[in-house]
């Protein structure tokens, strides 16, 4: 464990709880897409297929039920809560997100560090997990304005890959046998892909305006 | 690239 990956954790844990504040302090789940959080649980139970069978640390498996039930917890509140279910921007978060689980399990069965059923459902979630923030994404452009609690969400949900990518390159220098390649270069566009965001993100906090992404 | 046993990251 490593300071760069401790704090991705955290940075990923924050963005978290920012995300279940918005919703239960509001009571609303404007600006927040549905899919984004379906594929982030799909995210999560495929990767931690491992949860019961190999014990890294405390911190890890405590970490990856938090992961899990959170995720797990969004979702189910989204589509099941009476109150929050009526702000779901339903007809702005129509990004065909089926798509990206099957290109996702595609190239895990073409890419995987071994053809073994943890390892093709590893590379998947690791694939869709630099995709997962898209309908997210698309759904704020659409929407046009950013609300704060929803804008920390995606700032610090793409910061902590940002951390992760510091932690493999800390752990590719001071180990010997260490190559991610799969998480590596998966993280790397993942973190590209919130660049637009961020960049608007700093024009608003440096402007001190609400953020507006361009229609 | 060397298989690593197990994904000791989240």
């Amino acid at each position: 464990m490593n300071i760069f990956r401790f704090a991705g954790d955290m940075t990923h844990l924050i963005s978290i709880l920012v995300l279940l504040l918005k919703i239960y302090a509001t009571k609303s789940c404007s600006g927040i897409s549905l899919k984004t959080q379906e594929l982030y649980a799909l995210v999560f139970l495929t990767r931690y297929l491992d949860l019961f069978t190999d014990f890294i640390s405390v911190y890890n498996t405590i970490m990856k039920l938090v992961f899990i039930a959170s995720s797990l917890a969004v979702v189910c509140c989204m589509r099941m809560h009476r109150v929050v279910r009526r702000s779901y921007d339903k007809d702005l978060d129509t990004f065909r997100h089926y798509f990206l689980i099957l290109a996702s399990f595609v190239l895990a069965l073409l890419v995987n560090e071994k053809f073994t059923f943890q390892e093709i459902f590893w590379a998947f979630s690791i694939y869709l997990e630099a995709l997962a923030i898209l309908p997210q994404l698309v759904l704020l452009q659409r929407s046009g304005n950013v609300d704060n609690l929803t804008g920390q969400y995606v700032f610090f949900l793409g910061a902590y890959r940002a951390f992760y990518i510091l932690n493999w390159i800390y752990r590719y220098f001071t180990e010997q046998h260490f190559s991610r390649w799969i998480a590596c270069v998966s993280g790397l566009v993942q973190t590209v892909l919130y660049a637009d965001f961020f960049y608007y993100y700093f024009i608003s906090w440096k402007n001190n305006a609400k953020m507006q992404l361009p229609a | 690239s060397d298989n690593e046993e197990s994904h000791d990251e989240l």
